[in-house]
């Protein structure tokens, strides 16, 4: 899989549309503290699937959704897209041949959730299902999210085998 | 299982074999676990050779250097079963400039197999990189992005 | 003594009002004790408002917001009964290049009445203080420590 | 108190005798990672009275004696001198006189421990004195080591409060 680009609306910081373009080799994304590159991270580990608020750094799944700010009311849903190549490794007949394909995670704040490929609705297992055939079935060690390289070092001997089970 | 897990370390070992001299400039880890336990509840080890030191455990090491050998195993399991992308979130913040030149020649190979994203406030890795985001929020609570050259990512970073 | 906690924690809350606005260019951050439990027993929350944003609590603040209000608690708690030295050993670390000009000032401020002695590896931390030594260790497992210059310096932070 | 130089020889690294001058106002200390620079910290913290061996990163307290390297065998004993200016603070009439105060600690492979005040001996509690008549009775806060910071944040609200304790 080469993923081509990234779209966030309306989730965390983003609170407009925003188009990150990835290259093939190495990117960096830069700014001052607060600004919101960790919430970038968030946003691509959302869309891949992850369940829990915890994990993106919130109480509940609708804290992604921007809430507002001096200028701006909050937004009623939040929406992250991810665009990649296909490579000829997608299985499911619907898309095997499309050369682009897009998985799209939704979440309005009424609590109702959507997740789309190339923008028809499809069910969450089907974006497992991709993921799994285009080699991100094991995200854990996809995002080496801030602080992780400190918990890391911190963890007692009996937590760090945990992580060698996850990464099996 | 018993056998899984065995296997998994063994295999971690051996990318942790690759991926550790590249960061030190020589020298081992391993990843080892404690004796007389069942695998499948046995504490996990790291016992380290720095170049021309005894072997000591991840604790007894310095700052810089626990860190380093933190992001060495964590790059380890990530090789297990390498994904198409590997997002990084300032995993260069504790690194010395010597460090931070062998990170970049593993970044540099490891991109070969798969996409690299890095948040990063370091000069040196900015550098490095073909493509440069900058994030800023110019209104307060709005977060905005855009492709930026060098110096405007150093300015920004500020 | 409960008595002595709560005038602990007010003292440390008015050096606290001093420190943090100097850090973050504005706002302010107050420690705060778990409601409707026994002073001697309740948890501490340290709630922030930065400069423009509505107040929270630190779990909730960037990775660096976090790290420079931990550097502000602990200064205004060390303020309470100033030692005549302050050693700070890589504080500066997680902080970004506008956050370390404030740091800066706020540590000018601080060595008027206490010597300041700060391990780092950060060239702008380098750049500003009085005098500068260097730690090498050429014959391994030896440590040598001199008097340095400016560029001797920022060569062996590498 | 104005502290005017530390001695540190035999401890950690520090295999040879090595003098460190503090200036009026700020100072740094650098170099690459594992260099000794936090060995320097623990010099200060050691000379203070620190009696925890964890506190010093080693298991006993015998660990803070240079153990040996490639070229050189371990030290038969670690020593570290504070030298500072008496500002007119010192109460113990032994001492009140005299414009420079050097104490030092010293510890033997077999376990025997000494306190120096200017090369006398005397009790722990002497120097517990001094350090109290110059200012330097709270020690919790004047050494913020490595990952102090790290620690702090990631401290549970009930953990928090001692912090606050400690500096009462
Ligand atoms: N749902 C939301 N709506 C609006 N703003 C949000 C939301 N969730 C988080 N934020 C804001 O995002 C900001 C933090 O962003 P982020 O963690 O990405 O910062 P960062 O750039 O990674 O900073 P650092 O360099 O310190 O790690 C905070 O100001 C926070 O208030
Ligand atoms: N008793 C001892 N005898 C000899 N060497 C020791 C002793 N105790 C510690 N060391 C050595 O001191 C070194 C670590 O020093 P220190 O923690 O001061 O590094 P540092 O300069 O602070 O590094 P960083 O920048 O990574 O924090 C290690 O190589 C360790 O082996
Ligand atoms: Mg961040
Ligand atoms: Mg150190």
């Amino acid at each position: 899989m080469k993923v081509t680009r990234l779209e966030i609306n309306g989730f965390k910081s983003f609170a407009e549309r925003t188009v990150v373009d990835f290259p093939d080799g190495l990117c960096a994304v830069v700014g001052p503290n607060g600004c919101g590159k960790s919430n970038v991270v968030d946003a691509i580990r959302w869309v891949l699937g992850e369940q829990s608020a915890k994990q993106l750094r919130g109480h509940a799944m609708e804290d992604v959704i921007f809430n507002g700010s001096d200028g701006q009311s909050p937004a009623g849903m939040g929406e992250v897209s991810l665009v990649f190549e296909n490579q000829g490794d997608v299985t499911a007949p619907a898309f095997a041949d499309l050369s682009e394909i897009m998985v799209t995670r939704r979440l309005y704040r009424s609590g109702e959730s959507e997740y789309m490929i190339n923008r028809v609705p499809c069910r969450l297992k089907d974006i497992h299902q991709l993921f799994m055939d285009t080699g991100l079935g094991n995200r854990d060690y996809a995002i080496i999210e801030q602080g992780r390289v400190a918990a890391f070092i911190e963890s007692k001997p009996v937590e760090r085998r945990l992580w060698v089970e996850e990464a099996a | 299982s018993r056998k899984r897990f065995t296997d998994t370390l063994e295999e971690a070992n051996q990318r942790l074999a690759e991926v550790f001299p590249v960061l030190f400039s020589g020298g081992s880890a391993t990843l080892t676990l404690e004796e007389g336990v069942d695998p499948l509840d046995a504490g996990l080890h790291i016992m380290v050779e720095l170049p021309g030191k005894k072997i000591r455990t991840l604790e007894s090491l310095s700052g810089g250097e626990k860190a380093l050998t933190a992001v060495a195993v964590l790059f380890a399991l990530f090789l297990i079963r390498p994904a198409p992308f590997c997002i990084l979130d300032e995993v260069d913040a504790p690194m010395d400039e010597a460090n931070i030149g062998r990170f970049h020649d593993l970044l540099s190979r490891l991109s070969q197999r798969s996409q690299i994203v890095m948040i990063t406030h370091n000069r040196r890795t900015m550098e490095m990189v073909q493509m440069l985001y900058g994030v800023t929020m110019e209104q307060k609570g709005v977060s905005k992005l855009l492709a930026v050259t060098l110096q405007e990512g150093e300015a920004m970073a500020a």
